[in-house]
């Protein structure tokens, strides 16, 4: 198998930590704007509401603008700047952690920088990748980037109040989903409309009980 | 000023070898999905209908989708595929001209993997750098991705039939590009309607005649 990487030493330490802290722990991956801050902003606020404890990690090469969104949904959320750096690393989310008590919050989300390549190789100690891609994309996305899909856990379809404006082929999209990542799950919501909220947060939970 | 990397040195010897066979070179990025493999398509078809020779190189990752594609335009086109490199670096351009008479073409369109960060670190021996926002994505997208708009020549607004769909906010946009970008000459397009599809021909047609 071969020598782990420094990033995959430091990504195990993580996992272990976070086993032992009882968080469940998600890496968001997609392109620039297929919709993680506005799917994840709607999931806080919904876990927030319903009692949990949730925090987030975002990481971008410039601003806070993801963070301050973010914090609207009322957990405790850190930015992550980059500075040119096209994809998050394991000892980035490591610093990024002090001064958190991190059992006292049953989930952490990290949206990773907006790259649909480069986020494939770095493991940051989650419980699960999950995937977006937005349905004005194009079908043949999970063809030509094969990896993220390959290496992630589920998949969410975003933008689906779109579908009709852009003559989103469904079927194709799930063929070639299927294709590159036969383990996936796939859900499909509208962070604008709300459509596909519960079983989305209904998956969370039972993949944080380990029901799925 | 310092050392040039090993790409840039072998994009100065293709840029010099680009003027001298007086073909004119861009090269195209942009998030995946936000529409470059469309609007050149319908560029390269104009060009050649108007009796321009054109050729292309599409980088991915994975498929020769783009470049099928882009053929149905009639011009000359070539795949790189990149196996998992994130970008587009002058060694494989390159390599892709090799039996290509270069001086037979007025333009040669070069399309980037799908990629908003790292393809902005690696010159390419272009005469224009041409980076692509879709109205989909967000009209903050600029200030999270310094590096690209910053390092372009003209920015893309595309997929403006879908404008109200989105509810786009142009003026944020704008101002937000222009942010990062204050050399940016900006156009708009629809690759499905054709819209923006006469000045942005133009434009190329001037750039390439060095009348802009
Ligand atoms: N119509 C529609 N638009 C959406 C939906 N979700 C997000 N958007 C819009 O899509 C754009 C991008 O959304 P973001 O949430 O910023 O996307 P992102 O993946 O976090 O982007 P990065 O962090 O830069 O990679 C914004 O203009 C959102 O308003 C949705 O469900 N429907
Ligand atoms: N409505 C609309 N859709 C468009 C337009 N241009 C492209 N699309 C759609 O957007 C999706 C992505 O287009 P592509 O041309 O594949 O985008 P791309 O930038 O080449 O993608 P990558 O090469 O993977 O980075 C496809 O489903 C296109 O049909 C447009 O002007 N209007
Ligand atoms: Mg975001
Ligand atoms: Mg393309
Ligand atoms: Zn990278
Ligand atoms: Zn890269």
């Amino acid at each position: 198998q071969g020598v782990l990487s420094k990033n995959d030493l430091l990504a195990q330490g993580l996992r272990g930590r976070f086993r032992e802290a009882g968080v469940f722990v998600t890496n968001w991956v997609s392109s620039p704007g297929s919709g993680k801050t506005a799917l994840l902003e709607t999931t806080m606020r919904q876990l927030t509401d319903r009692g949990h404890k949730v925090a987030a990690l975002v990481g971008d090469l410039a601003t806070e603008n993801d963070a301050q969104r973010l914090k609207r949904s009322g957990a405790e959320v850190r930015q992550i700047v980059t500075a040119g750096t096209c994809h998050l690393e394991a000892d980035m989310i490591e610093r990024h952690l002090e001064g958190w008590e991190v059992d006292q919050f049953d989930f952490l989300f990290i949206e990773n920088v907006g790259n649909l390549v480069c986020p494939s190789s770095y493991d940051l100690g989650e419980d699960l990748r999950i995937v977006l891609l937005s349905v004005t994309e194009g079908e043949d996305k999970p063809l030509k980037y094969p990896p993220m899909f390959h290496s992630a856990d589920l998949a969410v379809i975003t933008k689906i109040d779109l579908a009709e404006a852009v003559e989103f082929d469904r079927s194709a999209a799930y063929e070639n989903i299927k294709a590159v990542g036969p383990q996936l799950r796939i859900l499909e919501t509208s962070a604008k409309r709300g459509t596909g909220l519960d079983d989305w947060i209904d998956y969370l939970l039972q993949a944080k009980a380990g029901t799925v």
